[in-house]
């Protein structure tokens, strides 16, 4: 089914 | 202190109605711009931003910037005790530990007080800079609820495919496939009802139903949905509120392992 990405992987917390 | 009366208290009720399933608890971040929250979901896959911009608002008073912890569950429980017409008035003193939501009735003969205690919520802010996005699709909010609620029965996962000639969406599960296509339409006298593409790229990417059927609670916010994809960022599904803001929903893809 694919893997699950995190929206942590594409934003840097501020 | 803080005091946001909001003429529409049905538009709040809906606010959360249309995040309480994907977040528990969250900042509300009141500022003189308006009022607004950044949360993710509990796996963090997801991503909700709200914004209630100030001059929406029949009286905004903030005097400073505060963010308030709130359990979301609880405030919609709280804003389902208001009527629909209701006017629905924030407020909060300076340092207290509580929020207060007052509903007055439209004939104000009957004014409700509901006192919520506020929660210490220790959570992570993201910065999420401006995109230009390859594709861009626009199209009615209720029909793509009701594209999601179909695809969910047959199988867990969407791929999107987004051409010029419209967007596709697919699904597999054990008992089969299923595959809908909106196509572009070039309506100009219901453009509710219209289905807009604008594309740099195709783009074609794979989504987890779950996610998108909990953004749709959003639906009786809009008419239209605005859905923004690129091959190498999460999708972003935008619900514009009229007059206020936007509620916008970030959801990461998935890959092939």
């Amino acid at each position: 089914k694919g893997a699950q990405l995190s929206i942590t992987e594409f934003y840097r917390a501020t | 202190m803080l005091e946001l009366r909001l003429l529409q208290g049905g538009l709040l009720k809906k606010v959360l109605e249309a995040m309480k399933d994907l977040v528990n608890d969250a900042n509300f971040d009141c500022s003189p711009t308006g009022f607004s929250l950044q949360a993710m979901d509990s796996s963090h896959v997801a991503l909700v931003s709200l914004l209630l911009r100030s001059e929406g608002f029949e009286h905004y008073r903030c005097d400073r910037n505060v963010s308030m912890g709130m359990n979301l569950n609880n405030m919609a429980k709280m804003l389902r005790c208001a009527g629909n017409d209701d006017i629905v008035t924030l407020k909060a003193d300076d340092g207290s530990d509580c929020i207060t939501f007052m509903f007055e009735n439209p004939s104000q003969d009957k004014i409700a007080d509901f006192e919520m205690k506020l929660m210490d919520i220790d959570s992570e802010h993201l910065g999420i800079p401006d995109a230009e996005y390859q594709s861009i699709v626009r199209m009615p909010a209720a029909e793509f609820a009701r594209i999601c609620r179909d695809l969910s029965t047959i199988g867990d996962t969407v791929l999107i495919s987004v051409s010029k000639e419209g967007v596709q969406f697919s699904t597999r599960g054990d008992m089969g496939t299923a595959n809908i296509v909106c196509r572009r339409t070039t309506t100009v006298d219901k453009p509710e009802e219209d289905v807009i593409i604008e594309m740099e790229e195709p783009v074609s990417l794979t989504f987890a139903l779950r996610y998108l059927n909990s953004f749709t609670k959003a639906t009786p916010l809009a008419t239209q949905v605005t859905i923004s994809m690129s091959s190498d960022l999460p999708m972003v599904i935008e619900y514009r509120i009229e007059g206020m803001g936007y509620i916008r929903y970030y959801l990461a893809p998935k890959i092939d392992e």
